[in-house]
């Protein structure tokens, strides 16, 4: 169990550092409360976004955490492909050049898997395969505009 | 594998029945303030039983069931029932059964004293728990990071040590 | 006591009746749990946008919620102005038409007070009277970048 | 009555001393993600004791003192207080004291066994409750509705009604 475990987390772990760094440039990091019996304790994000500091997480800004949780849903992805992502505008806090660095994340991504993702933006929207326009009609029913080959 | 089409029949704001296409891709949904982006990822959610401790914004199951203008609430005649239907191409054997195709299906239904709610695994009705033990085999898990609503995105960096090292476990 | 509530509640009320119109086209109101002693219940909010079918709070989008949210701060600063507004990112779930709704709210309402909006959408920043920029330096120090009028 | 300039000094990123002059009317703050800007919103909250429930993003006071390359934390040198000054134009004397200007400063001091927090009104050593009591003559609450931090703006949504009664309880 323990062995399964450590397995895994090495794993994801290299892939944070690798895929942090490609986001943020700067050096991010899965740890550990107790590397003796991991089930004892917690797991902690080192993340530490290019030129700075290293900050609490909690002291981070809105745009940096994005960035930080998205490394980690990808770290994870990258050992263990689920078949399909739906995200729900997770470009939210983000800046425009940081938008386009996960739209690429995004692309690049999409040739294990699936992804559908809700979002206002114009770097994402322009980085998709296709776009599927909803809108609400006069009697209260959504219906799909149509879909846009990119 | 990856999901064919999602099929909405009176869940939320998709009254009447409404089928949407995917391609195996990168396909981003866009639209006006509530259009009914958001309740498209709710559909998948309610239909793979994904929920867990995610709300989709309704207090009660019946909740979802389509009351906009056309439904006449206020007689019998309201829509009684909601239906979400999520097929996946299944030629690469995910899902370790001998079709093409796999649908999966959930039906909520309201009825004088309460509702039902009813799973469907191609055609054949089933538990949530053999949903989830058919997803699980094809790395689609309840809890899992595959799924992030709107306003969630910062969530891991949010949760208590102990929540984020169990999303470690749950893949071990 | 009750009557100095009720002078407010009716107030506000009625400005936030004309804000959610102006803002969403719908109809809204806020609502007491009991009108006889408004202490022992609480308010909630009905808020039904153009064309739409009344939902719950909770059903409601991002943006439609959004907008709910501010129609009522809005009323509240009509009924008693604070001198100055601060508000980061208000706008980080609208859409386009939304953003732009709020920002001409937002400068109909600078006429009687300051209003200090951190935010990355270009309508809202195009409708502002100054720009400041702000920017990360080498040191991990946050500089003015300048400040540029509109 | 409008913020003239909010000065900081070593005031979580703003390390080293900034004034930001601000005008009465509409300005916005932009800049790429971890510029600074929403430690701006943060210091109007800490220098006039609006946080309340507001966390400012800090576990404690001293949190909020300037910890980056600069400060070269290692060895004693480590700088050890954080401040943050905002100045009012009271010509309209909001603020029922016979100065064109209203300065209101708050300092925290980290010390060996803890820390001190300071608050000056027109430089004049005062308590939380005079600031408050000063304030709120000038329409300035600290649960008011007038500051919304990132991610809050749909807050008053999701409150109790009970929560939302209130706000309208402290105005009237
Ligand atoms: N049971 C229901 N019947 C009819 N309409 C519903 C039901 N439940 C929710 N709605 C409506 O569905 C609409 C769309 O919601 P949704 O959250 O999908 O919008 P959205 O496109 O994601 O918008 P946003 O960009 O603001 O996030 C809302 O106006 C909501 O009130
Ligand atoms: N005590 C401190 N000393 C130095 N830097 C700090 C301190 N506390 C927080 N920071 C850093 O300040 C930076 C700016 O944070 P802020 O939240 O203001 O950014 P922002 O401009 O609002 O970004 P976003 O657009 O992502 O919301 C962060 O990188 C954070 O780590
Ligand atoms: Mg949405
Ligand atoms: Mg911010």
């Amino acid at each position: 169990k323990r062995q399964t475990f450590f397995d895994s987390f090495n794993n994801i772990n290299e892939y944070f550092k690798s895929i942090f760094a490609e986001l943020s440039g700067g050096h991010g990091e899965l740890i550990l409360e107790n590397y003796e019996d991991p089930f004892a304790g917690g797991m902690t994000i080192r993340a530490q976004p290019a030129d700075k500091t290293l900050q609490r997480l909690e002291a981070m800004s809105g745009g940096e955490k994005s960035l930080t949780a998205l490394a980690f849903i990808f770290a994870i992805q990258q050992h263990q492909p689920a078949p399909f992502y739906a995200f729900d505008e997770i470009d939210m806090f983000l800046d425009g050049a940081n938008v386009e660095r996960i739209a690429s994340r995004i692309e690049k991504s999409a040739e294990n898997a699936q992804f559908i993702v809700v979002s206002l933006r114009k770097p994402m929207i322009q980085a998709a395969n296709h776009t599927i326009g909803v809108a609400m009609q006069e009697n209260d029913i959504s219906s799909i505009t149509g879909m846009q080959l990119n | 594998m990856h999901i064919k089409d999602i099929e909405f029949e009176n869940f939320k704001s998709f009254g009447k029945q409404v089928r949407i296409p995917f391609f195996n891709d990168f396909t981003t949904i866009s639209g006006p303030n509530g259009s009914g982006k958001s309740n498209i990822v709710d559909g998948v959610i309610f239909a793979l039983g994904l929920s867990g401790s995610r709300t989709m914004r309704a207090e009660k199951l019946t909740d979802l069931i389509f009351n906009g203008n056309g439904s006449s609430k206020g007689d019998n005649k309201g829509i009684k029932s909601a239906r979400v239907t999520v097929r996946f191409d299944n030629n690469d054997r995910c899902f370790p059964v001998d079709y093409d195709t796999v649908e999966i299906t959930r039906k909520v239904k309201q009825t004088e004293s309460g509702y039902y709610s009813y799973y469907y695994f191609n055609d054949r009705a089933c538990t949530l728990s053999e949903i989830h033990a058919n997803l699980a085999k094809a790395g689609i898990r309840p809890e899992g990071c595959n799924v992030v609503m709107q306003g969630d995105v910062t969530r891991i960096t949010e949760m208590t040590p102990f929540e984020r090292r169990k999303l470690i476990d749950e893949i071990a």
